[in-house]
């Protein structure tokens, strides 16, 4: 039997605002240790990974390892009916039907909202998603997140609007990171340098570079994956010529999520 | 499985 259980539906409703307009579907499996979450994007340029251990839930009880195909659509849209503080319970029966039931209760009004859904096929066991070690990386940036996706929100503004192939260029050099992306008429660069103040020590921006890294991405992804700071304050940009690319935002002791992105081959 | 080969193919696009 799986049965869980979250005194506040925040967690949950960020988590899939964090992942539901790049992502259609998502193979959730859950087993003794937590909630694994992987999905691709319908073009393959994107991963996301999420991992939320037991710990996180208030609640949690899984006999049996269960994976299950989602349509995170139709999930975010009954989490929008949630409220912040609705108590979520999220169970699969006994027989394993294809089918799980997420529940909403509000602890003022004792209003109970009920979504059932169906599975939309599975892998049958978590992706197999590998690790590289810190030195294949040549470069790795630690900013807050919300600074992060303030500068996605003001590259996405310079950039072609409505042009959905924007292309931000990430380089790190020394201890500057720049996002350099180009609109009709002129470019725009940020450049941030690595920054660890006394008064703000929970707010540094700090650049570990090995060599040189330059890289060109989809803007548009990048400005989705900065969704992920209602997760975590704190995002750690991972940069490497030879593997994807890794934003990862990681939830406060309980767990992590991370995105996985291609970077681009310019002509 | 399906999804499984399209991960170790992006992993393997770079």
């Amino acid at each position: 039997i799986l049965e869980l259980r979250l005194v506040q539906a925040t967690l949950f409703k960020n988590v899939l605002e964090a992942i539901s307009d790049l992502f259609s579907k998502a193979n959730f499996d859950f087993s003794g240790t937590g909630l694994e979450l992987q999905a691709m994007d319908t073009s393959h340029v994107a991963l996301v990974a999420l991992l939320l251990r037991a710990e996180a839930f208030n609640h949690y009880l899984c006999d049996r390892d269960l994976s299950m195909g989602l349509n995170l659509a139709d999930m975010a849209k009954a989490f929008r009916c949630a409220n912040n503080d609705d108590i979520i319970t999220i169970k699969a029966e006994e027989d394993w039907s294809d089918t799980v039931t997420f529940t909403f209760e509000s602890p003022e009004d004792g209003e109970i909202s009920i979504f059932d859904f169906d599975f939309v096929g599975t892998n049958g066991v978590p992706l197999e998603i590998p690790e590289f070690p810190e030195s294949e990386y040549q470069a790795k940036v630690r900013m807050p997140s919300a600074k992060f996706m303030r500068i996605c929100k003001k590259l996405s503004s310079f950039g072609d609007s409505g042009d959905r192939d924007t292309v931000v260029i990430i380089s790190v050099d020394k201890e500057c990171v720049n996002f350099f992306t180009r609109g009709k008429t002129g470019t725009s660069t940020i450049v941030c340098r690595q920054t660890q103040t006394v008064d703000k020590p929970k707010e540094p921006t700090l650049i570990e570079m090995k060599e040189q890294v330059s890289l060109a991405f989809d803007l548009r992804y990048m400005n989705s994956f900065s969704k992920g700071s209602t997760l975590s304050d704190q995002v750690t940009i991972s940069l490497s010529s030879n593997l994807p690319a890794v934003f990862e935002y990681k939830i406060a002791e309980t767990g992590y999520i991370r995105y996985y992105m291609l970077p681009r081959i310019e002509e | 499985t399906p999804m499984q080969n399209d991960l170790e193919e992006f992993f393997s696009m770079v």
